[in-house]
């Protein structure tokens, strides 16, 4: 129960690192002629903000060394990337040119965890 | 390459905003997450398989079987791979299945004796795979007879070295397998075929194919063209050509091509 006149919290625009959810579906773009299973494939990716090394809400307090350490951040230096940190393979199978029948592993090809790096 | 293949331009076009409008844009991003794929597949490009490309039931097993993409609480049925290829499949990263090519056939129906050489092409095998193990899979057809007990047929599986000079010569072959089987039962039969086809992928001249040898019972209830019926060798023996799709010879490979963990342990590879 919203408690009355309270603001609805604003959602933070800018969502950190994490893994996002995305499925191919391989009969919506017509592979589905050739790769006979699976019928789609989870991709996943990642996606977000690294605040790394230092993030925002620590430049709220006054203490000398928090001070110190926020604006001694050199900004010419990148920030760290979202990329994924853990992945798995899938299994294919699917007729390849020749019309031939493969089931063939392939590795990294499912995001299962995401980091700053 | 491989991670995530979804091209980064475009990757949270396609998540929880929905598909974005531009019809140019849906082109590029499936054009380059198409060539991503198709070079993964090592495949130059998009497959068009005919119609009547078919799909072994045995590689659709192997696929439900081992893989993590599928629900595993569906019961299917489950072919039984060959005890020989078990440890070496537990390696492999790729299996392939082939079907012989037709227009080289060579059957022949003597007295008591039924021969079939089969040539499977292997050219698609890419030189960087190494066939660790290769079975022979035929189909063996129940045969009724009246005396109620089935015969026993001896199937002799042959590398053929070099084919028969002339038709009144045999060719030059060497034993890779047999089996003594009982013509009342309906099953796949698994012959170890690895050493000759492994060959056969890296040096692809050696390659003249395998003879199929069936040795019929003397003494059995069943009529000689009945006992023919029983091991599928050939489209020919049989009447109903709608069955043979799934029922002809299948020669399945295992091979690795130094990339990845095995397939028939995708889950336990899971990090």
């Amino acid at each position: 129960q919203a408690r009355r006149g309270q603001k609805p919290r604003r959602k933070n625009p800018r969502t950190n690192c994490r893994r996002h959810a995305l499925y191919v579906d391989f009969s919506d773009v017509g592979w589905n002629e050739w790769i006979v299973a699976p019928p789609g494939y989870h991709a996943f990716y990642c996606h977000g903000e690294c605040p790394f090394p230092l993030s925002d809400h620590l430049n709220s307090t006054n203490h000398a060394i928090v001070q110190t350490l926020v604006n001694s951040v050199n900004s010419n230096i990148p920030r760290a990337c979202c990329v994924p940190t853990e992945l798995s393979p899938i299994s294919l199978l699917y007729l390849d040119e020749h019309e031939k029948v493969i089931l063939k592993n392939y590795q990294d090809m499912v995001v299962e965890g995401c980091g700053c790096r | 390459g491989a991670v995530g293949l979804i091209p980064d331009i475009d990757r949270r076009k396609y998540s929880d905003s929905g598909r974005q409008t531009a019809e140019r844009s849906d082109m590029n991003f499936l054009n380059a997450f198409e060539q991503r794929l198709l070079s993964m597949f090592g495949l130059k490009r998009r497959p068009t398989p005919s119609a009547s490309a078919v799909v072994p039931q045995y590689m659709l097993d192997l696929y439900h079987m081992h893989s993590e993409n599928d629900d595993l609480n569906i019961r299917r049925p489950r072919s039984t791979m060959g005890k020989h290829v078990e440890r070496a499949a537990s390696r492999a990263n790729t299996i392939r299945g082939f079907h012989h090519e037709e227009a080289f056939e060579a059957l022949s129906s003597l007295k008591g004796k039924t021969t079939q050489q089969f040539f499977f092409n292997l050219t698609s095998v890419p030189v960087e795979e190494l066939i660790t193990a290769a079975e022979l899979r035929i189909f063996r057809d129940q045969v009724l007879s009246e005396a109620g007990t089935g015969g026993f047929h001896r199937i002799n599986i042959y590398e053929v070295f070099r084919p028969a000079p002339a038709t009144s010569k045999e060719p030059l072959t060497r034993l890779l397998d047999t089996r003594l089987v009982q013509d009342s039962h309906t099953r796949w039969e698994s012959f170890d075929v690895g050493s000759a086809v492994g060959r056969w992928a890296r040096e692809s001249h050696h390659n003249h194919g395998i003879l199929v040898e069936v040795l019929h019972p003397k003494e059995s209830g069943a009529s000689e063209e009945a006992q023919r019926k029983h091991v599928r060798v050939s489209r020919s023996l049989h009447s109903d050509e709608d069955s043979w799709a799934q029922a002809r010879p299948l020669l399945v490979t295992y091979s690795h091509d130094g990339q990845g963990s095995a397939v028939l342990h995708a889950n336990r590879e899971k990090r």
